[in-house]
């Protein structure tokens, strides 16, 4: 394991804790996708399903938990807690995230490693990542008030994924030479994502204005 | 054939 690597697992962590904490302290979750969140989980469940039958190291065993765990807590508190599930904006959040699910299992299907049932679940979930964003990015653009710990939030995020891209590069040229095609095309397309956010979140940032996506 | 350190990340 890298610096970078390290460093994007941990900008991830950081996202889920700033992302409770919002939660938990404001008893809040407006501008929150809960499709986003919904996603996560699935894209956690079908990616650590080898948690069981395979031991890579204690690090990623205890952060596939920790994962798994936070998105399912996320997920409950939005759409559950009397008070939270109040502040959900549901008719803002209108993306059709079901529609991301065939697709991304059909191209699993088609593109992947090994005709397994892990591998092609596995491929799966790095498919459902690069896209489960885009309710987010949908809800904040609709936003007129986007507050600080939801910009935060996304930002963290963003920051992981392109701290990974950061790994990917280290790992190729300085550590193994191997070429992983399937996360380095999902991942890029995931990180050119954030690309929009991260300016208008930069360019806020720059001039101590509330951040605002242009609709 | 999957090397083990394929699926090493997260």
């Amino acid at each position: 394991m890298n610096l970078f690597r390290l460093a994007g697992d941990m900008t991830h962590l950081f996202s889920i804790i700033v992302l409770l904490l919002k939660i938990h302290a404001t008893k809040s979750c407006s501008g929150i996708s809960l499709k986003t969140q919904e996603l996560y989980v699935i894209v956690f469940l079908t990616r650590y399903l080898d948690l069981f039958t395979r031991f890579v190291s204690l690090y990623n065993t205890v952060m596939k938990i920790v994962f798994i765990g936070t998105s399912f807590a996320i997920v409950w508190y939005m759409r559950y807690h009397k008070v939270v599930k109040q502040t959900y904006n549901k008719d803002e959040d209108t993306f059709k995230h079901y529609f991301l699910l065939l697709p991304c299992f059909v191209l699993a299907l088609l593109l992947h490693n090994e005709f397994t049932t892990m591998d092609v679940l596995w491929t799966f979930s790095l498919y459902l990542e690069a896209v489960a964003i885009l309710p987010q990015l949908v809800l904040l653009q609709q936003s007129r008030n986007i507050d600080n710990l939801t910009g935060n939030y996304v930002f963290f995020l963003g920051a992981y994924r392109g701290l990974y891209v950061l790994n990917w590069i280290y790992r190729y040229f300085l550590q193994d030479h191997r070429a992983r095609w399937i996360p380095w095309i999902s991942g890029l397309v995931q990180t050119a994502l954030y690309a929009d956010f991260f300016y208008y979140y930069i360019l806020s940032w720059k001039k101590h204005e509330k951040l605002k996506l242009p609709a | 054939y999957l090397d083990d350190d394929d699926h090493d990340e997260l």
